[in-house]
């Protein structure tokens, strides 16, 4: 759990693609 | 691959997590364009994501289901799945089953395209997912794209389609409800071989989660 929460770091990369 | 790997029991593995792998970026596009949810915190966007995740797969599944031959139909008719399968992927048939009833239901509803999307937008910004801090902020998105919904059906959807149509979308999503913990249930015991998680996709690991690390 608290390394899973601290991580996700492919769908912060996904969230952040392409955006301005 | 080599023939005997066809005859395991769980030779659709691979190939199934990259299809829900490629699915899963999808879900992540879909979600960015909902008005508002780029406007929440990343932990919240995070929490939404990974919960709802196999409900929109599901959901956005349907379009590819045939109710002629109760299959999904991937990149042209020459590609189908059926529940078989989908249990050499590791599933039992107490999840294939109720998702094939909840697909032919949902087939059945006869969804304009409009409300298809916006049932997927409800399904993603629901407020009771957890892990989620700013729940009312959540609630007043999916509040807002429900009123859309409705009004949609009220004034675009025709006689006898529209009859209880609304209650009858809000339906589908605690169907996805329970789906979704089923998937879990059986997802959790098979990443918890590691001769299997190693087949999955580090995306799936991530959103899945992964009971090895």
């Amino acid at each position: 759990k608290k390394k899973e929460s601290k991580d996700h770091q492919l769908l912060r990369y996904l969230l952040d693609k392409d955006e301005k | 691959p080599p023939m005997d790997i066809n005859f395991s029991p769980f030779s659709m593995l691979p190939h199934l997590a990259d299809l829900v792998s490629y699915s899963i970026q999808k879900v992540i596009g879909f979600a960015k364009m909902i008005p508002g949810f780029r406007d929440l915190t990343a932990e919240d966007q995070i929490a939404l994501l990974k919960s709802s995740a196999i409900e929109i797969i599901m959901l956005r599944s349907n379009q590819s289901f045939s109710l002629e031959d109760m299959a999904w139909s991937c990149g042209g008719n020459e590609f189908k799945y059926q529940i078989n399968d989908v249990t050499k992927a590791g599933h039992s048939l107490e999840l294939l089953e109720p998702l094939v009833k909840f697909q032919i239901g949902l087939k059945k509803l006869d969804l304009h395209e409009e409300e298809h999307v916006l049932l997927m937008g409800i399904c993603i910004l629901s407020p009771d997912r957890p892990g989620l801090q700013d729940n009312s902020l959540v609630e007043s998105l999916q509040d807002r794209l429900s009123e859309v919904l409705q009004t949609y059906i009220l004034c675009k959807h025709p006689p006898p389609g529209n009859r209880l149509l609304y209650a009858k979308m809000i339906q589908k999503l605690a169907d996805l409800r329970s789906l979704n913990e089923e998937h879990s249930k059986q997802y959790r015991c098979l990443s918890f071989k590691p001769e299997h998680s190693m087949q999955l996709t580090p995306l799936v690991l991530e959103v899945f989660g992964n009971e090895i690390s």
